[in-house]
């Protein structure tokens, strides 16, 4: 039984708020490994860019993409403490709302490792969609896997059509398989993130609203 | 009048021997940076949107893909009235380019933005 051992067996326990503490900072002090870099959705964008353009921007012939826009959409993460023994669930938000008028969806995916290696034995990861009032609770799985072990699950019939998309609910479970040695700092793996292809019906190069707001030289 | 045109076809054909002035394409790699866009543009590296430049010939060729009004308005500058400007050199066919960005709220996006690329001049 991997979780921590019960007050009751601890030494002269403190009052329990300092021990949560205390435990959370040693959590944090054995430095908790972030998953694989948080640069991993720059990563599969690079990627994703390079396989549809060449290194002047021009789209290659035959785009794969199918579209002309895919908007990576990070996923927002709310709830407490994830980890409950080898347990790892994180609930998980992305926002939808606002998108560009001129963007029609095509498609929507959302992109996660369903498998990731650690020092001792695998993570073994599932995404879930969570219940609604609109629609009722799934476990999605991945339709196809891309490269680099990535798995791509379709989640376009729960996104609302065109405009005023709300916001997607999944659930990231996660469990550790293999011999749990000593205390392997648990590694957090990263957010999946959602991608959506869209059609944008205008040419025009994005209004200047959409530039972070600069400085004009 | 063409009599006269034709006494002064050797000074056409001159210039029609595409002298350095002549409405061409010409390359002006630009970095993002440049423009002010380096903040959210993270891809492609270079950027080269090209440009079109020089005068339009005053017998414009059939490769200049000029409408009849330009060469109208050529002969109106020639012929009629010089304040009426010869035809300007501009592009005539683009092509697009991908962008990977940015956003504000951290997304990143990719999109085909079309006519970033002049590929051919035309006198109008």
């Amino acid at each position: 039984n991997q979780s921590l051992p019960p007050p009751s067996s601890l030494p002269a326990v403190p009052p329990l708020p300092l021990l949560q503490a205390l435990q959370a900072r040693a959590a944090s002090s054995r430095g908790w490994r972030a998953g694989p870099a948080s640069g991993q959705p720059l990563r599969y964008m690079l990627n994703l860019y390079r396989r549809a353009a060449d290194r002047e921007g021009r789209p290659r012939r035959g785009r794969s993409l199918g579209t002309n826009t895919v908007r990576l959409v990070r996923a927002r993460s709310h709830g407490g403490q994830p980890w409950a023994g080898r347990w790892y669930v994180q609930p998980l938000t992305y926002r939808l709302e606002g998108q560009p008028a001129a963007e029609h969806l095509l498609r929507a995916a959302v992109v996660y490792l369903p498998s990731l290696p650690l020092a001792h034995g695998r993570l073994l990861c599932a995404l879930e969609l969570v219940a609604t009032s609109e629609t009722p609770g799934a476990l999605l799985s991945p339709a196809a896997r891309t490269r680099r072990s990535w798995a791509e699950v379709d989640v376009t019939p729960y996104l609302l059509p065109g405009r005023g998309m709300g916001s997607l609910v999944l659930r990231h479970v996660c469990v550790r398989a293999g011999r749990a040695v000593g205390h392997d700092a648990p590694v957090a793996p990263s957010h999946p993130f959602l991608l959506l292809y869209l059609n944008d019906t205008q040419a025009g190069l994005a209004p200047p609203a959409a530039e972070p707001h600069r400085h004009r030289r | 009048d063409t009599g006269m045109l034709a006494h002064d076809l050797p000074g056409y054909l001159r210039e029609q021997g595409g002298e350095k002035s002549d409405c061409s394409l010409r390359p002006f790699p630009v970095s993002f940076a440049q423009l002010g866009w380096d903040h959210w543009i993270i891809a492609p590296h270079r950027y080269n949107p090209r440009y079109c430049k020089g005068a339009c010939p005053r017998l414009l060729r059939y490769d200049y893909h000029a409408p009849n009004h330009a060469v109208v308005q050529s002969f109106v500058h020639q012929l009629v009235d010089a304040n009426v400007p010869r035809p300007s050199c501009v592009p005539y066919r683009y092509s697009p380019i991908s962008v990977l960005m940015i956003e504000r709220d951290g997304g990143i996006l990719y999109k085909e933005y079309e006519n970033m690329i002049a590929e051919s001049c035309t006198c109008r």
